[in-house]
């Protein structure tokens, strides 16, 4: 790698000024959004959009010709993009190449931007033809991650992120990875879901194995370790639920359920579920009665985290309450469109405010994820892929039991 | 004419990259062994066979689309 210059702040602001026509406007920002979280994740920088005024670094496509540029651009195909060395921060593109996300066809936007970005942080190109920062596009790469001289690069730069340098503001992804060896990753788009939240802040979160991603009308996010986001907590969940009411994010295994508050766990946790079945199926918490319903085979319990519940009459028939979804669902959620979601296999089912299986379903799961291999974007929320960006992360063991719902 | 216009695609790519850089003084025609060791950095850099000769290989990888910055493997321009 070679150093070109550094920024003296390790806090940068940047700005998307104009997008490419080529991309749904939803796809693009997701696109340059996510250039900035491969950098994010392996040093201590954070990244915050404005929408206006002043940015560090600024992002922008031109033509053949620009008033603000003296390096025009050549049409498509030769050169796609420049940017400045530190401090400067101006990014362009060439806005007459076929820009594309998820696809193998055009040239991949993200991974373009996040070359440009590696330019913009410091970064000159790479000796190592596979790396981001070799100057020539290696073409588009499913399961697109930093290579690590690119990673060497910018922590030479900036230095390694450590936890402590975590700022609370910053974006989820943009947490640490360390590189181990990974165990075998799930494809977000054709796996049977061990769990499924709608989580703080609105964010959507699908589980599988030790793996965590968020799930956004741009398609999955990258995945991570379910111990990097909350330490502490093992992977291959039963179910996961959080609940608005209480602020409490729970997670079921086996026999332990576990409290995290945010992505702290909470002091005792975890805890021994004595009073509800062990090796739980899903669980979803519902606006409308403000309770935690958890399911296992052909039947639910429902708990109110406030209070204490008597489940004497418990568990009672899913089919009961729940019209038309199927014993044993993997995963379970109310969603922020007011419907409640099952999963099951690579079926999910959506029901209304009555509890009732809508028409039409079940759908194939990779349709909820927004998945759709080889296809140019199509309207943002109809589907599209963009395939999972791979980050490893240290995992950590669980800690002691007491018993729980009592 | 087509060699001509292919020796002046060459140049302007060496050049535009960092692999060739224009004498300060003197005339503006690069030396035909500047050329060369450019073009064995460039194939070098590649991943190419180093001749220092253009060949299909080289002409593909210059066709390729690529970001606008330079080039710092040519350790004598670079210095």
């Amino acid at each position: 790698y070679l150093l070109l210059g550094r920024w003296r702040k390790k806090h940068l602001t940047y700005r998307i000024l104009n997008l490419p026509s080529t991309l749904s406007p939803s796809r693009a920002q997701a696109a340059l959004r996510q250039a900035f979280k491969y950098w994010s994740s392996v040093a201590p920088l954070t990244f915050r959009e404005v929408k206006a005024g002043w940015a560090d670094i600024r992002l922008s496509f031109h033509g053949r010709q620009s008033p603000y540029c003296s390096n025009t651009f050549d049409g498509p195909g030769k050169v796609l993009a420049h940017a400045d060395i530190p401090e400067l921060g101006s990014v362009h593109f060439d806005k007459d190449e076929f820009w594309t996300e998820g696809t193998y066809q055009g040239v991949n936007l993200r991974i373009i931007a996040a070359h440009e970005v590696g330019h913009a942080l410091g970064l000159g190109h790479s000796r190592y033809t596979q790396a981001l920062m070799a100057p020539v596009y290696a073409g588009y790469q499913p399961y697109f991650r930093l290579h690590p001289d690119d990673v060497a690069g910018i922590q030479a730069l900036y230095g390694k992120k450590s936890p402590e340098t975590e700022d609370e503001e910053e974006e989820i992804s943009t947490m640490s990875p360390v590189t181990t060896k990974p165990s075998p990753m799930p494809n977000p788009c054709n796996s049977e879901l061990d769990a499924m939240m709608l989580g703080p802040r609105g964010k959507t979160y699908a589980f599988k194995g030790d793996y965590v991603w968020t799930v956004t009308d741009s398609g999955p996010g990258p995945l991570f370790r379910v111990s990097a986001l909350w330490e502490g907590l093992p992977g291959n969940l039963d179910a996961a639920v959080y609940s608005p009411r209480t602020g409490w994010t729970h997670f079921f295994k086996g026999n332990k359920v576990w409290r995290y508050v945010g992505f702290k766990m909470s002091p005792g946790f975890p805890m021994k579920l004595n009073r509800v079945e062990p090796n739980l199926d899903a669980a979803l918490y519902w606006p409308v009665n403000k309770k935690v319903f958890l399911f296992k085979g052909s039947g639910y319990w429902q708990w109110d985290e406030l209070a204490s519940t008597d489940f004497s009459r418990y568990p009672k028939p899913i089919k009961a309450l729940f019209t038309g979804v199927p014993d044993q669902p993997s995963a379970a959620m109310s969603w922020q469109d007011g419907q409640v979601y099952f999963s099951k296999g690579k079926d999910y089912w959506r029901l209304n405010q009555q509890l009732r299986v809508a028409k039409g379903y079940p759908r194939n799961i990779t349709h909820w994820m927004h998945c759709r291999p080889q296809t140019a974007d199509t309207n943002s929320f109809t589907g599209d892929t963009t395939p999972p960006t791979t980050d490893t992360i240290l995992d950590t063991t669980p800690s002691t039991v007491d018993s729980f719902l009592d | 004419e087509d060699q001509r216009l292919t020796e002046e695609t060459l140049e302007g790519y060496l050049l535009q990259y960092g692999y060739l850089q224009k004498p300060l003084e003197g005339a503006d025609d690069f030396r035909l062994e500047d050329i060369t060791e450019a073009l064995r950095a460039f194939q070098e850099a590649s991943e190419l066979p180093v001749s220092g000769q253009m060949d299909d290989d080289t002409r593909a990888r210059m066709k390729q689309p690529r970001c606008g910055l330079e080039d710092p493997f040519n350790q004598k321009t670079l210095k």
